[in-house]
Order: C-alpha cells, then sequence, then structure tokens
C-alpha cells in the first residue's frame, strides 16, 4: 500500500451527498455509501456521519465532464471518479456518466468504487497489489466483498486499530473511560530484564512479536512475555542458529533472518527451502553483518540498517537497491546509528531500539515522536514488562497509558482544534 | 459517449501522464514529440511494475489492454508531478 502524506486529525468524520446521481433512488445511494465508509470504520475506530447540510469534512458529488476542479470527468469507461487527500479537502467525485449500479453485475458497481474513493478521501494512495482495493483498476462486479490485509494495514497505519473501547468524540473522553492500568508481568526469567539489549524484533504473519537474544527467544505480550518464555530459538524455529543480527517478515508471510553474510526464509516455524544462502545472493546490494531490519508501514519497503547507513529494498524493481543507498540514518530524524532492531509494530507505529532503550518513530512528521515521557526510553519496562529499571517508576506512578501497553490510547492525532488528543495527564 | 480503450501512442501517452508516470507537458499532444526515449520507456516500465505485468518498456498488447480499463482518475504515482517539486 501507499500513503498519501496526509490524514484527517479527528476520527469522527461527516459527510454529505450534495449532487445524487441521476438513475439511481437516493435512498439506495445513501445506504451504498454508508456501507463503503463502513468499510474503513470496521478495523479501526473511524467513523462517519451522513449529514444534510452544513459544514461536512467530505462532501460527495455524482457530476458529469467539466466540474469546476480542473480535471474533467471523460464519459462513461475510463475514469469512473476521483477523490481528494484529506489535505486537499477529502471530497468525493463520480462520474454521473457511469451506469452506476447496486448490487449487479451490469454497469459499475456504486459500493465498490465508492469504498475506493473513500480510501482517497482518508488519506490512501493507489496500491500496486491486485488484490486491494486501493488497486486502482476497476474489478467488475463482486457479490462477497472483504477488505484486503494491504488495506487494512494501511487504514491501520494512519488511524490505529480499532479499540471498541468506547466511541471516540471530538472531545476528550472522561476519565472515568479510561481502560483500567494492569500493572505489567515481570516474566519468570528476569535475564531480559538486568540487560535488555536484544538482537532483533519481529512479528510473525500472525501479528504475534518475538524478541530474540542470544540463543533464546520472547513471545511479547500487550504488555510483557509471556508465561513460559525465554524459549530456545532452535526450539521455536528449527535449524536457525542464535545471535540473529536481523530480521522481519515480509507481506508474503515468510519471515527473513539475517546473521553475518548468511539468511534463513521461514514459513511459520518451518524452514522454507534449503537455507542458509548468502545476503549477497538473495538481497543483491545490502551488506553482511546488518544491525536491523523492517518492512516500513510508510511503503511497505524493507529497510536495512547498519552502522550510520540504511538501504531500501524493493524485491518488485531491478535493481532492488537504487544506487542512491546507502543513505545516512540520519535521513530517519532522531534515530541513532548502531541500531540493535527495528520493527513495525502491529499499532502501526515503528519502534527502533539501540542498547536498553527504543525509540518511536511517527511516520508521518519522518522523525522520533515527541511523547511524555520522551523518548528513548527503557525497553525492559516498556517491552518486557520489567519493573524497577531506571525512569520505569515514575512512568507506573504516573499511570501512563502510553503505548506499548495502551497503543490506541495513546494515539496522538494532532493539537488542533477538535483533534483527537489523549496524554499521561488528561 | 463510451470512452475509446486506449490504443495508440498519443493516447497512452496521455494516460501516462495523467496517472502521474509522465510530467504533464506529455497532456498536450503537440509535445509529444519532445518526450526523449528514455523517459518514455521509463514510464512505461514503471506502469508495467506497478500494474504487475512483464516489465518489458513496450507498449504491447497487455500493457494497453490495462491502460484501457476502468479506473480511478487519481494517479498512481502521487508527487511525481510537475505540481510538487522533490526536496
Amino acid at each position: 500500500y501507499a500513503l498519501q502524506g496526509s490524514r484527517w486529525r479527528v476520527k469522527n468524520l461527516t459527510y454529505k451527498i450534495s449532487k445524487y446521481p441521476k438513475r439511481l433512488k437516493r435512498n439506495d445511494v445513501d445506504a451504498e455509501i454508508a456501507r463503503a465508509f463502513a468499510v474503513w470504520s470496521e478495523d479501526t475506530d473511524l467513523t462517519f456521519t451522513r449529514k444534510t447540510s452544513g459544514p461536512v469534512h467530505i462532501e460527495i458529488k455524482f457530476v458529469e465532464s467539466e466540474h469546476g476542479d480542473g480535471d474533467p470527468f471523460d464519459g462513461q469507461g475510463g475514469t469512473l471518479a476521483h477523490a481528494f487527500f484529506p489535505v486537499f479537502g477529502g471530497d468525493a467525485h463520480f462520474d454521473d456518466a457511469e451506469l452506476w449500479t447496486i448490487g449487479s453485475p451490469r454497469g459499475t458497481n456504486l459500493f465498490q468504487v465508492a469504498a475506493h474513493e473513500f480510501g482517497h478521501s482518508l488519506g490512501l494512495s493507489h496500491s500496486d497489489q491486485s488484490s486491494a482495493l486501493m488497486a486502482p483498476f476497476y474489478r467488475g462486479f463482486e457479490p462477497v466483498f472483504k477488505l484486503d490485509e494491504d488495506d487494512k494495514a494501511a487504514i491501520q497505519s494512519l488511524y490505529g486499530r480499532k479499540t471498541n473501547q468506547y466511541t471516540p468524540t471530538n472531545a476528550y473522553p472522561p476519565s472515568t473511560h479510561r481502560p483500567s492500568y494492569t500493572p505489567p508481568k515481570v516474566p519468570l526469567d528476569d535475564s531480559i530484564c538486568k540487560d535488555s539489549k536484544i538482537d532483533t524484533l519481529f512479528n510473525s504473519a500472525h501479528g504475534e512479536t518475538f524478541a530474540f537474544k542470544g540463543d533464546k527467544y520472547y513471545k511479547l505480550t500487550t504488555d510483557s512475555v509471556e508465561e513460559g518464555y525465554p524459549q530456545l530459538i532452535s526450539k521455536g524455529w528449527p535449524g536457525l542458529p542464535g545471535n540473529i543480527d536481523a530480521a522481519f517478515t515480509y507481506k508474503n508471510g515468510k519471515t527473513y533472518f539475517f546473521k553475518g553474510t548468511q539468511y534463513w526464509r521461514y514459513q511459520g516455524s518451518q524452514m522454507d527451502g534449503a537455507y542458509p544462502k548468502e545476503i549477497s545472493e538473495g538481497f543483491t546490494g545490502i551488506p553482511d553483518h546488518l544491525d536491523a531490519a523492517m518492512v516500513w508501514g510508510g511503503n511497505g519497503k524493507i529497510y536495512f540498517f547498519k552502522g550510520s547507513k540504511f538501504w531500501r529494498f524493493d524485491p518488485a524493481k531491478r535493481p532492488p537497491v537504487k544506487a542512491s543507498y546507502p543513505k545516512p540514518i540520519s535521513n530517519w530524524e532522531g534515530v541513532p546509528n548502531n541500531l540493535d532492531a527495528a520493527l513495525k509494530y502491529t499499532n502501526g507505529y515503528t519502534y527502533f531500539f539501540k542498547g536498553d532503550k527504543y525509540y518511536r518513530f511517527h511516520d508521518a512528521r519522518f522523525a522520533v515522536d515527541t511523547a511524555t515521557p520522551p523518548f528513548p526510553r527503557p525497553t525492559a519496562h516498556w517491552w518486557f514488562g520489567c519493573k524497577n529499571t531506571p525512569s520505569s517508576t515514575a512512568v507506573g506512578d504516573n499511570q501512563s497509558n502510553d503505548e506499548p501497553f495502551e497503543p490506541e490510547m495513546s494515539e496522538r492525532t494532532g493539537s488542533g482544534a477538535g483533534s483527537y488528543q489523549l496524554t499521561s495527564n488528561s | 459517449a463510451q470512452m475509446a480503450p486506449v490504443s495508440t501512442t498519443t493516447q497512452a501517452e496521455m494516460y501516462l501522464s495523467q496517472f502521474g508516470y509522465l510530467p504533464a507537458s506529455a497532456r498536450n499532444p503537440a509535445n509529444s514529440g519532445l518526450q526523449d526515449k528514455h523517459t518514455w520507456v521509463s514510464a512505461i516500465e514503471e506502469f508495467q511494475s506497478f500494474a504487475g505485468l512483464n516489465i518489458t518498456g513496450e507498449l504491447d498488447e497487455e500493457t494497453l489492454k490495462l491502460m484501457s480499463l476502468p479506473r480511478c482518475g487519481v494517479r498512481d504515482r502521487v508527487g511525481t508531478g510537475d505540481s510538487r517539486a522533490k526536496r
């Protein structure tokens, strides 16, 4: 998926259909448009409310040919609709020369096209995944609609995952509505608390997060380490050595591990072929002895880090690494050199780990996030649930619900009027 | 009126320009002769890569067929146009 670069600061959005299509009943259109918006509400806390008058976030119009925005429609076929990204207002225009239909293989399905256009209204660009709703080409009527994982990851990277804990409003929610804070459990084997420097962190294809250290691995819960861990890496991933340099799971569902000059590919816990192989063969242009690797949420491409440099790897391109790489890590504002690990966490944020500390990266601002307490923060407390680590006591005393424990609660979506923002004090 | 499918080089050039693979000036057929070959081939390759086609750099039948499909009017390559400068 690809993000345009802007998003709404609020999650409760309003819309208005200011010009209806000529061939469909208004009630039917209202229902299809509501269904199309609901596609984006299912996996996020976004809500969409229809208004019939007054200012709204997203205005919808069915128009033909030149309609005032300098991008005229072209009659039946060709361009079906277009929409503006949040920074340009979010409006969605549909070519009324099309034969818009509802639940029929004839004509052009309104629901499918509207759901796609509202993706743009929310900040998504076109995806190069043909199965994604945000792919640019109309696929014809699909009787059963299911949002692709690519689209789901895209929208959650902008607006977070669904919390279901309360309905967000433009006002600050009363503190009584906050989920209760549960002190994290301390792992039984607390060696990770004494030395929280890790080798690598990655998400599995099923969304589980694992931390590797030496010849052991830890399965993380939302607030600490799952009971029964650490375990031996050789037990969880037969054939894989300890002291891994870097790892990531790609969108093909396979996990890649890097150590020294070699790499291994796994499908779940099974080695996916004859490994190890040389990094120089499978990842042309990427150096050996890596520090960290991740699939960045901003564009879905693979990034490798070593020393003070980083490389972008796109398997679909030839060559997969552009000549302009490596580039200095200082391009990632606030991220230090000589990293230990990098991870796009399940809440959509990107995290960088070095020594016993970690940094949360704001993908849209392209800088380390500003928050209270500030980054870097101690990994032991925030990721492994350890107590009595430097600065963890103060955090616990304040009962700050900052992630990774309560990721959605700490979403900082801006400070403008009407924005949805929670801090440890609010 | 039904929109004609993309079948000529000029139509393909306008298509590639409209969806962000070529600069906006290519939308004017009078300027089409000024397009250098490298830019043209790169644009086709980029489109083919994005659309999951074989990357041939040529305006083959498969590429023209995909260009003729109904689609969203938003550019595939946001930020590559002349309205936004590269940092």
